[in-house]
C-alpha cells in the first residue's frame, strides 16, 4: 500500500464525513450542499486544488473504491459513492442514520 | 469583434441548438441527454478535448453571453443558459416550442 493511499484510508478512518470534490464540479457542490444542510461538516478535498498530488489522489481512490469520478464521498470510512449514491441515500431515509453513527452519536 | 468571437456567433447562428460543454462533466450530460430524449442533435462543442482553444472559448462566451460556466446553451441563436435554465424552460414546456421554431418546423 502506497504512502498516498495510507493517507486517504487514515483521512476517511478519522473523520466521520469526507467528500473528495473538485472546487468548480455542480456535482461536488450539491453533495456539499446537502452535508451543510444536515448541519454536518465535512471534510472537503478539493482535488482540483492539489496540482498533481490531485489527480495521483483521484488514482488512489479509483484503486481503492473502484469510483474514479468526483464527488466521491466517505461516511464512518465507509465508500458511500458519488452524488447520485448519496442523495439516494438521503432519499431512502438511510443518510441521517449513518452520519449520526459516524458522528458518534 | 475578434475572429472566435465570430466562430462563435457564426456557429450557434447557423446551428439550431449549440451546446458548449466538457465531456467529463455530470451537468453538461445532463442537458445533452435531454435534448437526445427530445430527439434533437445539437452541435456539440467539448471545450475541454480542444486543449487552449477551449478556454479561450470559454472566455469569449463569457464576454458574449456573461455565462463562464458549462453547459453554456443556444438555441436558434438566442443564449438559453446553463443546465438548469434549460431544464426549467424544460420543466415549463417552453423548450420543445422554441426547438421546433429554430428548427424551422
Ligand atoms: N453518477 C456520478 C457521476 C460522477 C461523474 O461523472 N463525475 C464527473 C464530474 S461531474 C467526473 O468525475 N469526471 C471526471 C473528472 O472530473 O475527473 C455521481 O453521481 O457522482
Ligand atoms: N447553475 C449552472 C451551474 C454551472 C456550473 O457551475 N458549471 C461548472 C461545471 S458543473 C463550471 O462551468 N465550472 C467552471 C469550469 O468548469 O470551467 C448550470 O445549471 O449550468
Ligand atoms: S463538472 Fe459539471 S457537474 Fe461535475
Amino acid at each position: 500500500s502506497s504512502p498516498l493511499e495510507e493517507t486517504v484510508k487514515t483521512t476517511v478512518a478519522q473523520n466521520p464525513v469526507v467528500v473528495y470534490s473538485k472546487s468548480w464540479c455542480s456535482y461536488s457542490s450539491e453533495v456539499k450542499s446537502l452535508f451543510k444542510s444536515l448541519q454536518v461538516e465535512p471534510l472537503v478535498v478539493e482535488l482540483d486544488e492539489l496540482g498533481s498530488e490531485g489527480s495521483q489522489l483521484q488514482n488512489v481512490l479509483e484503486k481503492i473504491t473502484g469510483q474514479y469520478t468526483v464527488p466521491n464521498v466517505f461516511i464512518g470510512g465507509k465508500h458511500i459513492g458519488g452524488c447520485s449514491d448519496t442523495l439516494q441515500m438521503y432519499n431512502k431515509g438511510e443518510l441521517e442514520g449513518i452520519i449520526a453513527e459516524a458522528s458518534g452519536k
